[in-house]
């Protein structure tokens, strides 16, 4: 059967942001899909704290409601995560705090049909706004489920499933949304048993027969994003990137590969 | 350099295949 855990990253936020992006993440650690998923939210906190800093889930992933001291959301059925899936949720938090604070909160998931290990459904977790104006960057990559090709444009298509043998690309997002600029960034990746890299990406040294790549971006500036004003301009708070991996041709389908990692942090202050 | 908050630094992904 399915079982969905919970879990919430992002929850440490400098003071002086105004806004940064959490993410709830619900994996599948069992061997089937749900039919349904609704993941729940609580703000163990007075209504006071809990206006201080606001979580709200954003995104397309699920259909949500409540208020800021408790809301759900119903994932949406493309969005149910198979065995060895991740849906990501992201949640908005709107800081108004003038001094550190922790707020606690309390995150379940409920599953149809019954979740195999119900004792990993629920968790509390701490959301801290701390007095360290630094750098916060934070990646996102979601699962690798489309075969792609190299368009005419050099741009990546997907093109449908990805059978073994087949070339897809892992695509991640990280972005800085702490208070100060980074210059440069190092990516550490690691691909699932059967997954190698297609090409090595310029700026990647590859190890691991081809599974792992350690790269340095070293002319990668990620300003902070309340910096990030002008959409024309070449100053960044965010870069999406992808390396294309290819499936051994020998796996037994279908499958979900699990266990790739991508592991980001900033070079410089 | 220094960074906030690094338990958002790492994330997981899984490849899923499709039969052919």
């Amino acid at each position: 059967g399915p079982d969905l855990t919970v879990d919430l990253v992002g929850g440490t936020i400098p003071l002086g942001v105004t806004s940064k992006t959490l993410t709830l993440r619900i994996t599948n650690e069992g061997d089937a899909k749900p039919t349904d998923a609704r993941v729940y939210v609580q703000v163990l906190a007075p209504v006071d704290d809990a206006q201080k800093v606001t979580l709200w889930p954003t995104g397309a992933l699920g259909d949500c409601d409540g208020d800021v001291v408790g809301w759900y959301c119903e994932v949406r059925p493309e969005h149910l995560p198979g065995p060895g899936e991740t849906a990501e949720l992201p949640v908005s938090a709107g800081i108004q705090a003038r001094q550190p604070m922790n707020l606690e909160i309390k995150a379940s998931v409920e599953v149809k049909p019954n979740d195999v290990d119900p004792a990993d459904n629920t968790r509390s977790f701490t959301v801290r706004v701390v007095d360290r104006p630094a750098a916060d960057l934070s990646v996102v990559a979601p699962d690798v489920t489309k075969a792609v090709r190299v368009g005419t444009g050099g741009g990546l298509e997907p093109t449908g499933p990805l059978p073994p043998g087949g070339t897809g690309a892992v695509r991640y997002t990280i972005a800085n949304q702490g208070l100060a600029p980074v210059d440069g960034v190092r990516v550490e990746l690691h691909l699932p048993a059967g997954v190698t890299f297609t090409a090595p990406p310029g700026e990647c040294v590859l190890g691991d027969a081809g599974r792992s790549a350690v790269c340095t971006y070293d002319r990668l500036a990620l300003i902070p994003v309340k910096q990030d004003t002008d959409p024309d301009d070449a100053l960044h708070s965010a870069v999406a990137l992808q390396h294309l991996v290819t499936v051994s041709a020998d796996t037994r389908a279908p499958v979900t590969l699990r266990g790739g990692t991508v592991r980001v942090e900033g070079l410089r202050a | 350099a220094a960074d906030v908050d690094t338990s958002d630094n790492q994330d997981g992904f899984a490849v899923v295949v499709a039969a052919k």
